[in-house]
């Protein structure tokens, strides 16, 4: 199963992630 | 009797060379695409054809979903749950020291052992970030969305309005926006000045903990499930089924956050059929029939909740269940 979000922010929105890497629940997508 | 042997037996070696034929050839594809990545070169992703996609969506995947979901929910004798549920461990690499509980005994069926609870203290959420992961998994890819594709995976997209179908949910949201003036469907879904759309999707492996939370503070003014097939979500599906997402039978949550709009949407899989929302009672997915293309509304709002659902930032949201 998979898990879509889709929102609206602000330009320097940022995601501190990489393609492909594991994550786990409550930790950080991104942030301004 | 030989005769009608002869000409069963006939059709079987066709059968089989025209089969390897295929597989052989589709390998040495494959094995080419991956010999000129070593090299540095990129190879945009091999995407199925129409006529592939149409002979997977052939497969009953709802119905194999719904008799998976059945066989589990058979109560497994008490001395049959350690050895079962062990294998089940081993196979996918679970971590039942994060359970809330631990004792394998206590799972009636593989079903109630897919919707285990994590200790609380297993997953802290983080708070100095405004989203965080509603869930475990995998992630497959993220970014900005642009020109209203969004990928599924690198070089693979899916359209952002067949995913999340029109935008009538807004007059529920009061963001009335004067369409004609609009460049496209995502200029729809900004409603601030400045603001961009994003978008992340999260692969959640058979081993994962398959509850979802909330991923930010926001409140959930809409839903929308789309009946649809149950094809496999993994990633190699992924890259090879160009908007997958939009086949698969799903359930879009749309709100507000704090910087405007906000949407997640829970997409179902061959084993994961079924899709529970904590809050919505009326939700009911995987069902026996339902007519290709359609999609029900049901909003959150009401006289004397114009709210909606408030949810903060890494409460429960909903889970996945098998069948």
């Amino acid at each position: 199963s998979t898990i879509v979000l889709l929102f609206e922010a602000p330009r320097d929105f940022t995601f501190n992630l990489k393609p492909g890497q594991k994550i786990r629940f409550g930790e950080a997508l991104g942030t301004m | 009797l030989n005769g009608a042997l002869l000409a069963r037996v006939r059709p079987l070696p066709i059968l089989l060379a025209t089969g390897g034929g295929y597989v052989g050839y589709d390998q040495y594809g494959r094995y080419r695409d991956r010999r000129l990545e070593s090299l540095g070169i990129e190879v945009p992703p091999r995407i199925a054809s129409n006529t592939q996609v149409a002979l997977y969506k052939t497969i009953p995947t709802r119905v194999l979903s719904r008799a998976w979901g059945r066989l589990n929910q058979v109560e497994l004798p008490t001395w049959l749950r350690k050895p079962v549920y062990s294998l089940y461990i081993w196979t996918f690499g679970v971590n039942m020291k994060e359970a809330a509980v631990e004792d394998l005994h206590h799972y009636r069926n593989l079903s109630e052992f897919f919707r285990r609870k994590l200790k609380p203290q297993a997953r802290p959420v983080c708070d100095s970030h405004c989203v965080i992961s509603p869930a475990d998994g995998k992630i497959l890819h993220f970014g900005r969305v642009r020109n209203c594709e969004v990928e599924q995976v690198k070089g693979v997209t899916y359209s952002l309005e067949t995913f999340l179908g029109p935008h009538t949910w807004a007059e529920t949201l009061g963001l009335n926006k004067n369409e004609d003036d609009l460049t496209s469907f995502q200029d729809l879904l900004v409603t601030k000045e400045g603001n961009e759309l994003f978008h992340c999707v999260v692969y959640l492996a058979p081993g994962d903990y398959h509850c979802f939370h909330s991923p930010t503070d926001w409140r959930v003014a809409h839903r929308r499930h789309f009946p649809g097939s149950l094809m496999s979500v993994n990633p190699g599906v992924a890259r090879w089924i160009k908007e997958l997402f939009c086949h698969n039978e799903r359930v879009v949550l749309s709100g507000e956050w704090t910087h405007g709009f906000f949407s997640l949407t829970a997409v179902g899989a061959t084993n994961v059929g079924s899709i529970r929302i904590y809050f919505d009672k009326e939700l009911r997915t995987n069902a026996p029939r339902y007519s290709k293309g359609s999609y029900n509304d049901f909003s959150y709002l009401s006289n004397n909740n114009q709210e909606g659902v408030a949810m903060r930032k890494g409460e429960h949201l909903g889970e996945f269940n098998l069948g």
